[in-house]
């Protein structure tokens, strides 16, 4: 059974989407 | 063979019989990243969730998008009319998305959405209800058990605290609520399937 999660791209989306706040938080 | 993936999310949920496969698949990537991407702010703004560990985060969003989806969208299911709003405002008949293939998975769609929306929560109810089927501690691949364990307590405490403030005469009305978390873990497992198999295919 493999990870549809991963088929589907979601965790890059999401990762990208974490850091896209890192980026944008106030030093 | 038309390759017909008729979820709610895709904006082309019929497509044109000249695009290939991984074109198809393209676009249906491009139609639910921005609903995944609202998950993901959603998530952020969880007091707490930001302080997990980012893999736990990670793991975290991914099992829990889909139901996330599911509950913020379940007003697109209209069991009165039989039908499903899409993201692109595409109303389809539940007939007609039967006929693309979206049989058994649909029907408890419509089941779960419907006894969602008999609770009548409020928006905020809604909201912290959301907050913590994200952040379940039973999730596979949780490294830090324990700070995910008291995230999703904390928010349970303040969903029970919520949910008794605005129908104090109603006890059962948080149980109920809480019992729909197996109903989105189902549903989940069975849109996984689905997706598989579309891969598959």
């Amino acid at each position: 059974f493999s990870d549809p999660a991963s088929n589907l791209g979601l965790e890059d989306i999401i990762r990208k989407a974490l850091m896209g706040n890192l980026e944008e938080r106030p030093e | 063979k038309d390759i017909v993936l008729a979820c709610p999310m895709n904006m082309f949920p019929q497509t044109e019989p000249n695009k290939t496969p991984q074109e198809i698949w393209e676009d249906f990537s491009l139609s639910f990243t921005p609903a995944v991407r609202e998950v993901v702010e959603f998530a952020k703004h969880i007091p707490g969730f930001s302080a997990l560990s980012e893999n736990d985060q990670v793991t975290l969003l991914k099992a829990g998008t889909f139901e996330v989806l599911m509950v913020r969208f379940a007003s697109l299911f209209n069991v009165k009319e039989q039908t499903v709003t899409f993201i692109s405002g595409t109303t389809y008949s539940l007939e007609a998305l039967k006929g693309m293939g979206m049989g058994g998975l649909l029907d408890t769609m419509f089941e779960f959405s419907e006894k969602l929306n008999s609770l009548e929560l409020t928006a905020e109810e809604l909201g912290l209800f959301t907050a913590v089927v994200l952040v379940s501690a039973d999730r596979s691949g949780i490294e830090n058990l324990n700070s995910v364990e008291l995230l999703q307590e904390s928010l349970i405490r303040v969903l029970r605290a919520l949910v008794s403030k605005s129908n104090p005469c109603d006890a059962s009305r948080f149980t109920k609520l809480l019992l729909k978390m197996p109903d989105l873990r189902t549903l989940n497992n069975m849109h996984s399937e689905k997706l598989l198999s579309f891969r598959i295919d």
